[in-house]
């Protein structure tokens, strides 16, 4: 799965992910990334959202929308915490993956539950940076 | 100010399994897909443009799981799934189970753009793409040894699809 948030000069925010699905996957099955709402979301007032992981778990969390409906209710500053208990949520299912979103602010974040999640970031302030492994060095310098 | 994230996928890695080539492989595929849609902000183009700019080079990309990289069925077909949403005004886009689509995200962004609806699948999707002026893309395009070979060993141990998926990218 593929997926990604922005937040353009304009102040306006944008989702999308795309997937091939699981291997093996049989009698239709489809995954989180092409349901509006659990794979992926983007308002204005809250926030751009691109899921990847275990769709049946974020299917069931609706976690791109819940990331949204929370972070518009609670704010900005809280967006970090919100990604992550909404991920808690996932995890407490026995689901895993990952998120990468956009606060209006323009604040790009990530939250994942597993070992590694092939990500990567810019900014106009100059963030550039590409990582894989949670917990790792990056693999391109952040200013 | 813009900002963007991109991602790749996610799951169980074994940082073992990853060698300093591959590694390096999937940096440099990535980087090119977060260079592709800052290109875009830094222009001063839309966040709808951006995120289309920086997921198409990794559907077209045999590294990741969307478009080129597609993982098999059981049946070894290609699905492919894939959604769009403008947070200016909620419009959303998503298409599931296409197979003869090179791009899915153009084509859900299609579906948000030039129709009244926002979900199809399918060849009813497939239909609608060829409406629209899609090429069709043959079946040996998203066909790729190294994921026809995690299909087999699937079948053969008899693993489920969330064993032999090392990672859901």
């Amino acid at each position: 799965t593929v997926g990604a948030v922005a937040m353009d000069t304009q102040g306006n925010l944008a989702a999308g992910t795309s997937t091939g699905g699981m291997t093996g996957k049989r009698w239709g099955r489809v995954g989180d990334a092409p349901m509006i709402g659990a794979g992926t979301y983007a308002d204005n007032r809250a926030c751009a959202v691109s899921a990847t992981g275990w769709g049946e778990y974020f299917i069931r969390v609706g976690v791109a929308h819940e990331i949204c409906a929370r972070l518009r209710m609670a704010g900005e500053p809280g967006a970090q915490a919100i990604a992550d208990s909404v991920m808690a949520d996932v995890e407490a299912l026995g689901g895993d993956g990952g998120v990468i979103l956009i606060t209006p602010a323009g604040e790009a974040l990530y939250s994942f539950n597993t070992t590694g999640m092939y990500r990567g970031r810019a900014t106009s302030e100059g963030v550039n940076e590409v990582a894989i492994f949670g917990g790792e060095e990056r693999a391109s310098a952040t200013p | 100010r813009w900002s963007l994230a991109i991602h790749g996928g996610a799951g169980t890695l074994d940082p073992a399994q990853m060698t300093p080539e591959r590694r390096a492989e999937y940096e440099a595929a990535l980087q090119a897909a977060l260079d592709a849609g800052r290109a875009v902000l830094a222009a001063g183009g839309s966040a709808m443009e951006a995120v289309q700019a920086a997921i198409l080079p990794m559907e077209d990309s045999p590294l990741f799981n969307a478009g080129r990289g597609a993982v098999f069925t059981w049946d070894e077909t290609n699905e492919l799934d894939a959604s769009i949403m403008d947070g200016r005004d909620r419009s959303a886009g998503a298409v599931a189970g296409v197979k003869t689509v090179k791009n899915p995200i153009l084509l859900a962004d299609r579906v948000r753009t030039d129709s009244e609806h926002v979900f199809m699948i399918g060849s009813g999707a497939e239909s609608f793409a060829v409406s629209k002026g899609f090429e069709v893309t043959p079946p040996e395009y998203f066909a790729s040894e190294a994921r026809l070979k995690s299909l087999e060993r699937m079948k053969a141990d008899k693993l489920s699809a969330i064993d032999v998926d090392t990672k859901f990218g």
